[in-house]
């Protein structure tokens, strides 16, 4: 499955 | 994870703790809108779905058990705690919040980055977040003269999320592979915006050493 989008930040 | 990213964490940390301090220490939530309260219990318990099963650093764990933690509980001391509870003025604090929700998710559905389920609830939250103030600054319009407590909670509150659109600016510029994020920048920047009449009044109080007054 493509990259869940990652948030990085709170 | 940049400088400006760390103040903002730690202002927003910091506007929690206060808060958490006002109501613990003098046992009162005067001034403080449950509203505002429940709808960022709603922003966390939208954006943090991921916090076990998406690790990403301990710090960014921690962070986010902390705002979960401390917003469940400031919930709870508002509702729950015999004495706070006795000092929520519900009569002031009637901003009809449950209208922000629904258009935040509606939007949260039309626009997002991904339409699955954790990045619809993760847009959802960001877009909410933009507007859960809101019943805040309108019981401060309200109740004539804030505490000092109350406008240090809201003052922190807004300047956190200034400092995260600092981040994002630094981030686009130092990171090569930083992409680009309208959904979160342009809601931060709607957020930040709509302190800007409060920071206006709140630091002229500061600087001027007077009570803060926001006109009616």
């Amino acid at each position: 499955a493509e990259e869940e989008a990652d948030h990085d930040e709170l | 994870m940049n400088i400006f990213r760390l103040a903002g964490d730690m202002t927003h940390l910091m506007s929690v703790l206060v808060l958490l301090l006002k109501i613990h220490t003098i046992k009162s939530c005067a001034g403080i809108s449950l509203k505002t309260q429940e709808l960022y219990a709603l922003v966390f318990a939208a954006r943090y779905l991921d916090i076990f099963t998406h690790y990403y650093s301990l710090y960014n764990t921690v962070m986010k058990l902390i705002f979960l933690g401390s917003s469940f509980s400031i919930l709870w001391y508002m509702k729950r705690h015999k004495v706070v509870r006795r000092s929520y003025d519900k009569d002031q604090d009637t901003f009809r919040h449950h209208f922000l929700v629904l258009p935040c998710l509606v939007l949260a559905l039309l626009i997002n980055e991904k339409f699955t389920f954790k990045e619809v609830m993760w847009t959802f939250s960001i877009y909410l977040e933009a507007v859960a103030i809101l019943p805040q600054l309108v019981l401060l319009q309200r109740t004539r003269n804030v505490d000092n407590l109350t406008g240090q909670y809201v003052f922190l509150l807004g300047a956190y999320r200034g400092l995260y659109i600092i981040n994002w600016i630094y981030r686009y510029f130092a990171e090569p592979t930083y992409s680009t994020h309208w959904i979160t920048w342009i809601s931060g920047l709607l957020q930040t915006l709509l302190y800007a009449d409060f920071f206006y009044y709140y630091i002229n109080s500061v600087k001027n050493n007077v009570r803060l007054q926001l006109p009616a």
